[in-house]
């Protein structure tokens, strides 16, 4: 039979399952590439290229260099929770909002080494620059489907913090929040962040919900095969 | 597949020639962001010895090689394959679209042997 159009033939399929890839079925992506992403593979580039250095200054094999853990397998994963920040809760709440992120594409075979939130205000220079912000992030507790609504109420707050300014990103290693340390391997993870002033005082007009449109939310997740990885060769 | 070729046959000693794997050509250049490539060689060649004694070969295939010498209708000579590879990185989109880093050891042919 002939292969629907776009449809992948059987030796292809079989040579792309072999390396572990799951092209997009649909049409080409246009989401830009994150820097970091650039960052790590011009460096894993330049560590596979031949080098006369001694062993002891070689890289280590199935080694992330520049996040200091083992791996060979990095995902940038984005924020897939709602678009739209429902409105806060309360009066000194200035953002709520429900972050979702889809691990499905795990596989078991894989070891997580680092899972790291990123949270992106933009550049909210305007916005009460010596304010300082509470920040919160909690889990989303009990199962949840793809699409369907937070039950808001079911919530353990992971980690609460004070920052000074939300000018540049901020980073959460999850692993040490505790998060799918485990032998329980995640399908996805639901968080909630909460974002309000550290001091009492009016903000601009419009500056929280400035605040919820700019913010871009993603996830850094690593995780090593070792099936992938071949040890370093044995001195004989 | 091992091919019987007698000792001055005209194929060259078994080495490492130039393979560029383009992503375009193979259709995968919409979801692979880099490399648009990569210089992954292949091995050709004859390994007949004593020439191939040059080049890495195991002794078994020396061994392999004189039986060849005495009997091509029942030993083949040994084969011209790669014994050094290097690994290379890939950045892609993958079906969730997540951009994804991914280590590949034994990408690139760096040497060949006899084997």
């Amino acid at each position: 039979a002939q292969p629907q159009p776009g449809a992948l033939s059987p030796q292809a399929s079989a040579l792309l399952q072999t390396l572990g890839l799951s092209p997009p079925s649909g049409p080409p992506p246009t989401r830009p590439v994150p820097s970091v992403m650039w960052r790590l593979f011009q460096r894993g580039t330049e560590a596979a290229e031949p080098q006369d250095l001694p062993q002891e200054s070689q890289p280590l094999p199935c080694h992330v260099e520049e996040l200091g853990v083992p791996g060979n397998i990095v995902r940038h994963v984005l924020d897939g929770g709602a678009s739209a920040p429902p409105e806060p809760a309360s009066g000194s709440l200035c953002l709520e909002k429900p972050l979702f992120f889809n691990l499905s594409f795990l596989d078991l075979k894989e070891q997580l080494t680092l899972v790291r939130l990123e949270l992106n205000f933009g550049a909210p220079g305007d916005l009460a620059p010596d304010q300082g912000w509470e920040l919160s992030l909690a889990q989303a507790q009990g199962p949840r489907l793809w699409g369907q609504p937070l039950h808001w109420h079911q919530r353990e707050v992971l980690l609460s913090r004070t920052v000074p300014s939300l000018r540049d990103p901020l980073y959460f290693d999850m692993l040490s929040l505790g998060l799918m340390g485990n032998s329980t391997f995640p399908h996805n993870l639901s968080l909630v962040l909460e974002v309000l002033p550290a001091r009492e005082g009016a903000l601009p007009p419009g500056s929280c919900s400035m605040l919820g449109r700019s913010l871009e939310a993603s996830l850094l997740v690593v995780t090593l095969d070792p099936q992938l990885c071949q040890p370093a060769p044995r001195k004989r | 597949r091992a091919t019987h070729h007698s000792p001055d046959s005209p194929d060259p000693p078994c080495a490492a020639r130039q393979l560029y794997i383009n992503f375009q050509e193979v259709g995968w250049h919409n979801w692979i962001i880099a490399p648009r490539g990569f210089m992954a060689n292949y091995c050709q060649g004859h390994c007949f010895f004593p020439t191939a004694t040059k080049i890495s070969s195991l002794n078994h295939a020396v061994m392999q090689s004189l039986m060849h010498s005495v009997a091509p209708a029942t030993t083949p000579p040994p084969c011209c394959v790669p014994v050094k590879l290097s690994p290379i990185s890939v950045l892609f989109y993958d079906n969730s679209d997540n951009v994804v880093l991914r280590h590949y050891e034994d990408m690139v042919v760096d040497e060949c042997g006899c084997r």
